[in-house]
C-alpha cells in the first residue's frame, strides 16, 4: 500500500499582506524538511511512527514554530512545553505537559509510551523521568529567543490577555 | 503549535504534536496537544488526527477522538468527519485546524482560522500551504 504524510506548523490569524517574504520562505522551507524527514522513513518501508516522530524533531528544532526552540513563553519568562504521540496499530500512547529541559518534547512523550507504564507525565516528574531516559537536554536560553521575550514584554504593556487573538496560538 | 500524522506502507497509522502552547500562560495552563483524545489520536480502525488552535475547545469538544469516531462508528469520509468536528469546535467558540490520514489512504485539513501552516508528502512527491 501507499504511504502518506501530512504535517502542520500550526494554525491562527496568519495573513498574506502581514508575513514578510523571508519569514514565508523560512517556514515553507521548515514544513518541506520535515516532510523530507518523514519520507526518508516512510519510502524506505519504515513505520509512521518513527516518521511522525522524525518530522516533529526538524519542526521543534526550527525557530519558525511555536515548539521547542522558538516556543513561546510564558507568564513568568518560561519555556513550557507539550507533547504526544500515538500508535495506531496497538493505541499506545503517550504524552508530557510543561516540561523545561528536554530538547525535544517528542522524543520524551514516546519514551513515555514505551518506556513507562504511564500515558502522560507533566512539569518536574516529566523532567526528571526525561533525565532518566538519558534524553538530550537544553538549557532554557536553547528555547526562548529575543523575539518572543521582545512579544511577551508587548503583550504585558498592552495589557492584553493570553486569549488575543494575535497571541493565542503563540 | 506542530504536528505530524502518517500511513505507512504496512497499513498503520501514528499521530504525534507538540506545542509550547500560549504565549503568556499563567498557573501551569496546558492545551490540547499533550491530551490524546483532544489534540492527538492515532487509530488503525478510523485515522490519525494532530490538531493545532484554541486549545480548551479541542479539549471540550474531544477533537481527535471524535474525528476517530465518526470515521469508525457512522462510516464518514474523513474530511467530512474533520468539517463536522472543526464546525462543532466554532459553534462552541473556538477555531484551529487538525490533519487527519486514515488507512485507507485519505490525507485531509480541515481548519476554520485564517491560515494553517501545512504540507503534505506521498510517493508523487511534497506541497506545502499556507493560507
Amino acid at each position: 500500500s501507499e504511504w502518506k504524510l501530512v504535517v502542520h506548523g500550526g494554525a491562527g490569524a496568519i495573513e498574506r499582506a502581514r508575513h514578510k517574504p523571508e519569514k514565508e520562505a523560512a517556514v515553507r522551507a521548515g514544513l518541506d524538511r520535515a516532510l523530507a524527514a518523514g519520507e526518508q522513513v516512510l519510502s524506505s518501508g519504515g513505520k509512521a511512527l518513527d516518521a511522525i516522530e522524525a518530522a516533529i524533531r526538524v519542526l521543534e528544532d526550527d525557530p519558525n514554530f511555536n515548539a521547542g526552540k522558538g516556543a513561546v513563553i510564558t507568564d513568568d519568562g518560561r519555556a513550557e512545553l507539550d507533547a504526544s504521540i500515538m500508535d495506531g496499530s496497538t493505541r499506545a500512547a503517550g504524552a508530557v505537559a510543561g516540561v523545561t529541559g528536554t530538547k525535544n518534547p517528542i522524543r520524551l512523550a514516546r519514551a513515555v509510551m514505551e518506556k513507562s507504564p504511564h500515558v502522560m507525565l507533566a512539569a518536574a516528574g516529566a523532567d526528571r523521568f526525561s533525565r532518566e531516559q538519558g534524553l538530550e537536554q537544553a538549557e532554557q536560553d536553547y528555547f526562548i529567543l529575543p523575539e518572543r521575550k521582545k512579544q511577551l514584554e508587548e503583550m504585558k504593556a498592552k495589557r492584553l490577555s493570553a486569549l488575543t487573538v494575535e497571541y493565542k496560538y503563540g | 503549535t506542530v504536528g505530524a500524522v502518517a500511513l505507512d506502507s504496512h497499513g498503520h497509522v501514528a499521530a504525534g504534536t507538540s506545542t509550547g502552547g500560549m504565549m503568556g500562560k499563567k498557573w501551569g495552563r496546558v492545551g490540547d496537544s499533550p491530551v490524546i483524545g483532544a489534540g492527538t489520536y492515532a487509530d488503525d480502525r478510523a485515522c490519525a488526527v494532530s490538531a493545532t488552535g484554541w486549545g480548551e475547545y479541542f479539549i471540550r469538544a474531544g477533537v481527535a477522538h471524535e474525528i476517530c469516531a465518526r470515521i469508525r462508528h457512522k462510516g464518514e469520509d474523513a474530511q467530512t468527519a474533520a468539517d463536522a468536528v472543526l464546525a462543532e469546535v466554532k459553534s462552541l467558540g473556538g477555531d484551529g485546524g487538525v490533519i487527519v490520514v486514515t488507512p485507507k489512504g485519505e490525507r485531509v485539513f480541515s481548519f476554520n482560522t485564517k491560515g494553517m501552516y501545512r504540507g503534505m508528502a506521498d510517493a508523487t512527491g511534497r506541497k506545502v500551504a499556507l493560507y
